[in-house]
This record gives structure tokens, sequence and C-alpha cells, in this order.
């Protein structure tokens, strides 16, 4: 473990509290993809069957129930609770994520590190991964102004992995033979995404102004 | 045994 990875996973994690917040406080998921969710929900759970199998640490553990709990609680909600679902833009939120779970699983079957069942899932997960903040962005374009929880959410939610790049470069100066292309590829791809959301919310944060998305 | 690429990121 190091401090870009730790720092990483911390964003992670805060990302997530800032959403469970946003849905419990304000008892509203507007501006909150209901599809990025799912996607999130999924790339977990592809990416954590190893959970049972096989023990790294503790925290490594509990992280991964605290992800795979909360991501579907967000779910749940988005879909049953009656005060949140009412706030969901149904009509905003038609990004065809189907796509990106199709072409992730089809590149998941050409490359990865390993034929085997939990590997393909694995890589599956990290493309996924990379491509889920799609529907999002998509969603925040559309909706115009974006409220400050929503905005600090997505732009931790972009900066873990910014991290996790860090992470990699520091792994492979303290051991050349770690390689990830898989992990670091898609993460530098992942991180991509959110280049002209980083741009806007910085814009917003030195004029001191509402975060506004150009449609 | 040479240890399997083991994920140990989250």
């Amino acid at each position: 473990m190091n401090i870009f990875r730790f720092l990483g996973d911390m964003t992670h994690l805060i990302s997530i509290l800032i959403l469970l917040l946003k849905i419990y406080a304000t008892k509203s998921c507007s501006g909150i993809s209901l599809k990025t969710q799912e996607l999130y929900a999924l790339v977990f759970l592809t990416r954590y069957l190893d959970l049972f199998t096989d023990f790294i640490s503790v925290y490594n553990t509990v992280m991964k129930l605290v992800f795979i709990a909360s991501s579907l609680a967000i779910v749940w909600c988005m879909r049953n609770h009656p005060l949140v679902r009412r706030s969901y833009d149904k009509q905003l939120d038609t990004f065809r994520h189907y796509f990106l779970l199709l072409a992730s699983f089809l590149l998941a079957l050409l490359l990865h590190e390993k034929f085997a069942f939990q590997e393909v899932l694995w890589a599956f997960s990290i493309y996924l991964e990379a491509v889920a903040i799609l529907p999002q962005l998509v969603l925040l374009q559309r909706s115009g102004n974006v409220d400050n929880l929503t905005g600090q959410y997505v732009f931790f939610l972009g900066a873990y992995r910014a991290l996790y790049i860090f992470n990699w470069i520091y792994r492979y100066f303290i051991d050349p033979h770690f390689t990830r292309w898989i992990a670091c590829v898609s993460g530098l791809v992942q991180t991509a995404l959110y280049a002209d959301f980083f741009y806007y919310y910085f814009i917003s944060w030195k004029n001191n102004a509402k975060l506004q998305l150009p449609a | 045994r040479v240890e399997q690429a083991m994920h140990d990121e989250l």
C-alpha cells in the first residue's frame, strides 16, 4: 500500500459518502444518473468476486464490502425509495449504457491477463469503470445547473482514479516488474473522460460561481 | 508456486 493508493481509496470513499449524504439529506437524486450507479454496482460485483476466496487484508475486504453495499443501496434507493425515485431525472438519463456493457465485455474477452472466468470479469470491470461515468456526465450537461453536492461527488470520483495513476507510477519505480497495463491504460482513459468536467469545475471554483457545463 | 497475479488493488 502506498500513499497515492490510500488517498485514492479515501477519495473514492468520500465521493460515495457525498452521494449518500445528498440522497439521505435532500431525499433527492436529481442530477444523478441511475444508469451510472447501476454500472458502478456491476463494476464492484464483477471485480470483487475474489472477496471470499482471496484474503489480502482487513482493509481490502472491508473496503470491498463498503463499495458493494453502498453502490447497491444507492441503486435500490433510486429505484424504490418513494421520495428519491420521484426526483430521478428519468427523461434526461437516456444514455444507452447497454452499449457500454457490451463493448466492455467484448473487450474483456479479447484483452485480459488470463483467460479465466474471474480474470475476464475483472478486466470487464476495469473497462466498464472507465466508461461508467459517461451517462452521468451526459446527464449533467443536459440538466444545466449542477448542485454543489453532485458537483463534488463527480469531482472526487474523477480524482480517485487520477491518484491511482500516481500509485501505478510509484509501484513501477519500486518494482519494474510491476505492470498493470489493463488497469493503467484504462485508468488513464477514465481520468481523461473527466478532463472537461475538471476544467469547468476549476473555472467555477476560481470565479466562485455555480458549476455550469455547456450544453 | 508462482504467485498468481492477485489483484491487491480495489
